[in-house]
């Protein structure tokens, strides 16, 4: 992280949004800069209060190329989407947003959330990180809003300007913390093997576990695919050295560290009918070169040598697999057995004698 | 259609780095600052500064990778301070 000392001398700062964007509704343009400032307050002193009128320590308006007495200009659609001045009197804290960009609250065009929670990074003094994952990076990543997206390097930037949270026993929403390794009740999004790996998936992080010794590492999925949503729902590796991940009807090919060209791609292009919404869990069988994938109590069958999905399914899951009756958070294939994980629980398959051979705790690949 | 010339994309690429570079990697003036800057960086130097920030290869030219990592949206702040 970097730092533009000296930060704000005082930790109760106004802000004032002076203008909108017709992109959103005005009520959406406040949460998006109401959510950003929670952002910085759940990890330091500050406190944020809105006033409508005069002059706030952070003012926040949109405007297109020269805008005002502004000394930087924007530059249309694209390239820069905003940018914002570290503490001070005048422009000191004011954050501006390029109107000629596509201001939204989700994923599409670019998320007024994120943007406003980077430049308000600035606005406290925090300049730019070369950490990928930091939101303080310089380039535009879209995370799900629903995340907490500050990464550590943030939270250590922020911090060493203005310090912890003040310990009073106040309403703050906790820092998340990294998933408990050994947490008795732990339950997986998705799982896969990656060679001779395999990867437990859980919201933001994942376990890496190397099977025939006792390692086990925990790590956030943007360090490897920063450009990968946290709360991945399924995940497989196919028969080309590849792992495919899926979220809601988006799924992404991975080959090493890239992510292929052209994805995400719709989960109808696999083969799917258009209700199918979300992949509960997928395994490639790699005796068989078929892939199975998991939705609610059903499966479908997929050939990956003719990539086109096999005629008759979908198929109730428990007709094919006794025993497997719940609905699949996670599978996958190790030494030929299978192994289904529902909540806590993780069910040993033989897919030869068609039978669950034993149940076992979800977190028995981490040597807790 | 006919492919477009080589040389324009190489125009067109010369002016994005040399905008990218003055808009980002060329330290703010100091509004308290008296009297010339001397030591002015040179483009190359400029580009080996962002390879190094953006953690990719730094050779000091403009290879396809950095383009395109010039190409993405971005915030406006520049990458070095003041």
């Amino acid at each position: 992280f970097g730092v533009t000392l000296p930060g704000w001398k005082k930790n109760n700062l106004t802000y004032r949004i002076v203008n909108y964007t017709p992109d959103m509704s005005n009520k959406d343009v406040d949460k998006a800069i109401q959510k950003a400032f929670k952002v910085w307050s759940t990890v330091t002193p500050l406190v944020f209060s809105r006033i409508h009128e005069g002059i706030a320590d952070i003012m926040i308006a949109f405007g297109t190329k020269a805008h005002g007495h502004c000394p930087r200009y924007f530059d249309g659609p694209l390239g820069v989407l905003a940018h914002a001045f570290p503490p001070g009197n005048g422009f000191g804290g004011d954050v501006h947003f390029d109107e000629d960009e596509d201001w939204t609250t989700g994923l599409e065009g670019f998320n007024l959330f994120l943007v406003a929670a980077h430049e308000l990074g600035h606005a406290l003094g925090l300049s730019h990180s070369s950490d990928q994952r930091a939101l303080m990076f310089p380039n535009y990543a879209y995370i799900t809003p629903s995340e907490f997206p500050l990464s550590p390097d943030d939270i250590s930037g922020i911090q060493s300007i203005y310090g912890s949270p003040t310990k009073s026993p106040d309403k703050r929403p906790a820092t998340p913390t990294s998933p408990k390794t050994c947490g008795s009740q732990i339950s997986f999004d998705a799982v896969t093997t990656l060679r001779r790996e395999v990867m437990f998936l859980k919201g933001r992080h994942l376990w890496r576990v190397y099977p025939d010794n006792s390692e086990v590492e925990l790590e956030l999925i943007s360090a490897f695919w920063p450009s990968l949503p946290s709360g991945i729902q399924a995940a497989y590796e196919n028969m080309k050295d590849q792992i495919l991940f899926f979220k809601g009807n988006n799924f992404w090919v991975i080959s090493g560290y890239q992510v292929l060209l052209g994805y995400p791609k719709n989960i109808n292009t696999l083969g799917f009918p258009k209700g199918v919404k979300k992949i509960d869990a997928a395994v490639c069988n790699k005796h068989t070169g078929k892939t199975d994938f998991f939705i609610g109590d059903k499966y479908w069958r997929y050939d990956e040598n003719s990539q086109s999905m096999e005629k008759g399914y979908p198929r109730r899951t428990v007709n094919d697999f006794p025993g497997i009756s719940q609905k699949v958070d996670a599978v996958f294939q190790h030494k030929g057995l299978f192994y289904f994980f529902h909540g806590s629980r993780q069910l040993e398959f033989d897919s030869t004698t068609k039978k669950v051979t034993r149940e076992i705790k979800s977190n028995s690949w981490f040597n807790c | 259609l006919p492919v477009r010339p080589e040389k324009d994309d190489k125009e067109e690429d010369t002016k994005l780095v040399e905008d990218y570079l003055n808009k980002f990697y060329t330290v703010e003036t100091d509004p308290n600052q008296r009297g010339w800057k001397t030591n002015v960086e040179s483009t190359a130097e400029k580009l080996k500064r962002m390879q190094q920030f953006f953690g990719l290869k730094v050779t000091g030219k403009p290879d396809t990778e950095t383009l395109e990592m010039m190409k993405k949206p971005r915030c406006g702040v520049p990458d070095v301070g003041l």
